[in-house]
C-alpha cells in the first residue's frame, strides 16, 4: 500500500495476551550509593554478547556512512574525546566496557548512537 | 518514535511512547526487517535506580547505554525523547564543535541522566530541558501527575522552539510527538501524527488510560517495524509498563 498508511484504529488489544509483547523484560537495579565503577557491572556481564553484536552492527554502518573516519576518530583521540563528559558517565562507561570486554570507544560510541542517529 | 501524553476527564495524567529506532540503519531483506532494531530488542531492560534503598526513579534502557530515553521519576514526572531532524541547525555543527574541543553542549542522553538523578519538580525538569546547551536538536516529551503537567519541546541545540501544553480548558487533552515539528507537515511517507492523533480522537478522553493508549501505539504504522518497545506510564501511581514489540506483516518499515 503507498503512503498515507490507513489502518483502522485497533481496539481492545490491552493487556497483550500472546506474542512477543508477553515477553518478560528483565529488572535491573542500579545503585546509585555504589560506586560509578560498580554499578553496571553485572548487567553488562550479562549482555555482553548482545552488546557486542549491536556495537558490530553499529560500527559496520558507520563505517559504511563515514568510510571508517568517525571510527578511527574515536579510536585515536579517545581520551581527548571524553574530556569533556560527566566523570560519573566516563567511569560508568569504563566499567560496562571492562565488564562486558568491549573496547571504551566503542562503548562510548554506542552511548553517543542515539543522537548520531538523527545526524 | 511516537510520544503521547494525555489527561482523563478527571485529572490523571497517562504518558506513553513507542521507542522506534533504526530507520536506514540496515535492512534485512531476508527476513524483512531492520538490522539495528533486532539486536536492540534483547537488550531491553527495566532499570530501577535506587538511593538508600529508595527508588529515585525507573527506565526502559538498552543495557550499556547509560543515559535515559524512556524514565519516570515517581510522583513527580516522566519523560520520554524522541529524534529531531532538521538540517538547519542540525547535531553536526554540535558535533564538530564537540570533537574540535568546545565543550558546552550537552549530550542528551547524559542531560536526561543527570535531570532524572537532581531534578525533582516538573517544572525544573522543564526549564532545565528547556534551557541547557545541547549537541543535537532534539524532542522532549514531560509529563507530571497534576492537570496541565504534560508539554512537548521542541529544542535546538541553543533554545526552545516550541511548547505544546496540556490544557484541557482549552480542549488539549493530549499532546502527540512523532518526529516532526507540529507547526510543519511530516514527511508523507513517514506520517505517524494524522494516524495517531486520529485513534487519540476515535478513543476520547473518557478512555485515555493505559488500555486506550496502547491500542493507539498498537495501529500501524504507529507501529512499525522499527518498534522496539511500547512503555506506558503513570506518574502518580509510579507505573511503568513495558512491552517488547513485534510489527507482524503486511507492517510497513516506518
Amino acid at each position: 500500500q503507498f503512503p498515507p498508511y490507513t489502518q483502522d484504529c485497533q481496539q481492545g488489544l490491552y493487556p497483550p495476551t500472546d506474542g512477543p509483547a508477553q515477553t518478560v523484560i528483565p529488572t535491573y537495579t542500579i545503585n546509585l550509593d555504589l560506586p560509578p565503577e560498580r554499578r553496571w557491572v553485572q548487567l553488562a556481564r550479562d549482555k555482553a554478547r548482545g552488546i557486542k553484536e549491536l556495537i558490530d552492527v553499529i560500527k559496520g554502518l558507520v563505517r559504511g556512512f563515514a568510510g571508517g573516519i568517525l571510527i578511527r576518530i574515536i579510536d585515536k583521540d579517545l581520551p581527548k574525546l571524553m574530556g569533556g563528559l560527566p566523570e560519573t558517565a566516563v567511569a560508568e562507561m569504563t566499567a560496562i566496557s571492562q565488564a562486558a570486554d568491549i573496547p571504551l570507544g566503542e562503548i562510548f560510541l554506542y552511548n553517543l548512537f542515539y543522537e548520531f542517529d538523527a545526524f | 518514535c511516537t510520544s503521547i501524553i494525555a489527561e482523563d476527564k478527571h485529572g490523571e495524567i497517562f504518558h506513553a511512547r513507542n521507542l522506534d529506532f533504526g530507520l536506514l540503519l540496515g535492512w534485512d531483506f531476508k527476513n524483512d526487517t531492520w538490522l539495528l532494531t533486532e539486536k536492540l530488542r534483547p537488550l531491553i531492560f527495566n532499570g530501577e535506580f535506587v538511593r538508600e534503598n529508595k527508588t529515585v526513579f525507573k527506565a526502559v534502557n538498552f543495557a550499556g547505554y547509560i543515559g535515559v530515553i524512556t524514565g519516570l521519576k515517581p510522583q513527580k514526572y516522566s519523560l520520554t525523547v524522541n529524534e529531531r531532524f532538521t538540517l538547519k541547525g542540525s547535531g553536526i555543527a554540535g558535533a564538530i564543535k564537540w570533537i574540535l574541543g568546545t565543550r558546552t553542549g550537552n549530550w542528551m542522553g547524559f542531560l536526561t541522566r543527570k535531570v532524572f538523578e537532581t531534578v525533582d519538580t516538573f517544572e525544573d525538569a522543564k526549564n532545565i530541558l528547556s534551557t541547557k546547551e545541547l549537541i543535537g536538536p532534539i524532542y522532549f516529551i514531560l509529563g507530571g501527575t497534576k492537570s496541565g503537567e504534560g508539554v512537548t519541546i521542541t529544542r535546538s541545540l541553543d533554545r526552545t522552539l516550541d511548547y505544546n501544553n496540556l490544557n484541557v480548558t482549552n480542549g488539549t487533552w493530549f499532546v502527540l510527538e512523532t518526529n516532526y515539528d507540529r507547526w510543519k507537515a511530516p514527511l508523507f511517507i513517514d506520517d505517524r501524527r494524522t494516524p495517531a492523533t486520529k485513534c487519540m480522537n476515535v478513543i476520547g478522553q473518557g478512555n485515555a488510560t493505559f488500555a486506550g493508549l496502547f491500542d493507539v501505539l498498537n495501529t500501524k504504522p504507529v507501529l512499525n517495524k522499527l518498534t522496539a518497545y511500547t512503555t506506558l506510564m503513570h506518574v502518580k501511581s509510579g507505573t511503568m509498563d513495558t512491552y517488547i514489540r513485534y510489527c507482524a506483516d503486511p507492517c510497513w518499515p516506518w
